[in-house]
Formats: structure tokens, sequence, C-alpha cells
């Protein structure tokens, strides 16, 4: 479970970094 | 929300993105956009932080919406321009008093606010020297003031 949680919170992670990069344009 | 006190250095940015909502909403804007940009390097995996950082980027992304006829929302460059011109001239507000030898409160918060904004200014790139320069400065007065104030003593 320990990997599932770790993939769960880098996909959360990266779809914040996604948000961002939108956010300022950077897409 | 309450902060996750991972995230505590962002504490005074989003309070000053707060005092800045109708005053002037590209102030407040990027400051948010800077507590963001800094809570993500901070800690975005614990699920507290998360929590609040999505929240953060809801909001950023609403008031970019409602702000969407600003040109300095809508182009970071002329943002850039916006958020220098206040930092200075909140410096030069605090300084003025400084020099002509009023101290009180609001001078204070003049000089830790442009302190603040010279932070934020960082979204946009690397600070300049004059700029690192201004920052250290109106910090280190903030706090040179308000324990000479809180001591009874006249600051020199």
């Amino acid at each position: 479970t320990g990997s599932v949680g770790t993939s769960v919170a880098s996909a959360e992670q990266d779809e914040l970094s996604q948000r961002l990069a939108k956010l300022r344009d950077q897409v | 929300m309450a902060l996750p006190p991972q995230l505590k250095s962002i504490q005074h940015h989003l309070r000053t993105a707060q005092e800045h909502e109708k005053r002037d909403p590209v102030v407040a804007y990027y400051c948010r956009l800077y507590a963001m940009q800094t809570g993500m390097k901070l800690d975005s995996k614990t699920p507290e932080c998360r929590k609040f950082l999505v929240k953060l980027m809801d909001q950023l992304e609403t008031m970019k919406k409602e702000l969407s006829d600003s040109e300095s929302i809508s182009q970071e460059i002329v943002g850039n321009a916006h958020i220098e011109n206040y930092a200075i001239k909140m410096f030069l507000y605090a300084d003025n008093e400084d020099r002509s030898g009023r101290f009180h409160k609001n001078m204070i918060k003049s000089f830790y606010t442009a302190s603040l904004l010279f932070d934020v200014l960082s979204v946009f790139g690397e600070l300049s020297e004059e700029n690192i320069q201004h920052r250290k400065y109106a910090r280190w007065k903030a706090t040179y003031i308000h324990n000479c104030l809180k001591n009874g003593e006249t600051p020199q």
C-alpha cells in the first residue's frame, strides 16, 4: 500500500504543477 | 482554512494578500502566487499541505478569471512592474518617515510589507541586486524600529 500511496501523492503533486503552469501560461 | 505548520513561512504573504483583496487585487493575486510556488517547494506531499495548496490553487484560478481584464494579470511582465512599483512606493513612504524622525506602527508595517513584496518579485525571476538590498534593509528597519518602540527607545 506504501507504493500506491506514494504514486497517488505524486500524481496529485503533478496535477498541482500542471495547474500552476497553466495558470502562468507556461503550457 | 488553517495553515499547516510546514507552510508557516508563507503566512505573512498570505496575510498581505488578504489585506490587499479590495485595495489592490493584483497585489493579492501575486502574493498568493508566491505563496503557492513556495508552498509547493516546502511540502506538497503530506495530505494537509496538499489540501491547503489545492484550495489556494482554486482561489488563484478564480482570481485569474475575475481579473482577466487586467493586463497586470494576463501579462506577467506588466504584473512584475506593478508589484515592483508598489513595493518601492511602500519602501519610500517608510524611508521618508524614518528620515523625518516619524516612527510609528504604520511605517513599520510599510517597511515589512515592502520586504514581503520584494520576496513576491521572485516569482518573475531572479531578484536584482538592488531589490535584494532593499529587501534586506526594509526587513532590518522594520525589526529594529519595532524593537525600539517596544522598549521605549528612540531609533537612531
